[in-house]
């Protein structure tokens, strides 16, 4: 499916992609985590896209739901909203970039 | 405006009301606040609405911001998700409800 291309291109392309919805405040605050750790990221606004079902739909397929954010860092998936936080508070976020 | 009279209805008819989506984290976190303090709530999900944007135009004339939650307690403003969550850690929550 094109969109599953395009995930595997996106998060193939850069180090930190975060999936996300520019009015999401969960997504905010994920940004906000990469933003303190002076590090850039690709944000993938979907509802800025009008493939932005099908896109959701890959990403429940390579990561067992369709929410956003959903956040890979080297390619791999780390988790959504939630995790990057916890993430960020315990250090770990800072060793995985 | 109707969806003024909706919205000064809405919080005349119930304590604590929600102004909400569905899809939304945010929210959902404003309503756990008021789980865990074991109170009932009126939860209005605008996204199940056609008069959505008239809604929150209404509440941005209410409360400067049409973003959600919207949180009301006896027919008064007392933030959104954020101020929730920061009263429901500092007890004041608890004291207002
Ligand atoms: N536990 C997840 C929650 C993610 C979630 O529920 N995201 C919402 C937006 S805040 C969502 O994607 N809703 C469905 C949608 O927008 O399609 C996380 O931490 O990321
Ligand atoms: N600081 C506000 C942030 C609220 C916010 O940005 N809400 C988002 C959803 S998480 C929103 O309403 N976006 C615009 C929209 O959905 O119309 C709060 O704590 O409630
Ligand atoms: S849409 Fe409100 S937190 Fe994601």
């Amino acid at each position: 499916m094109a969109a599953t291309q395009f995930v595997n291109d996106a998060i193939a392309h850069d180090n930190i992609v975060i999936f996300s919805k520019t009015y999401c405040s969960y997504c905010r605050a994920a940004k906000e985590c990469f933003d303190k750790l002076k590090v850039s990221y690709k944000s993938i606004e979907l509802d800025n896209r009008n493939d932005m079902d099908d896109v959701q739909d890959a990403l429940e397929k390579l990561t067992g739901a369709r929410s956003v954010p959903r956040v890979f860092i080297n390619g791999v998936f780390i988790g959504g909203g939630t995790e990057v936080k916890n993430m960020f508070k315990n250090g770990k976020l800072k060793e995985l970039i």
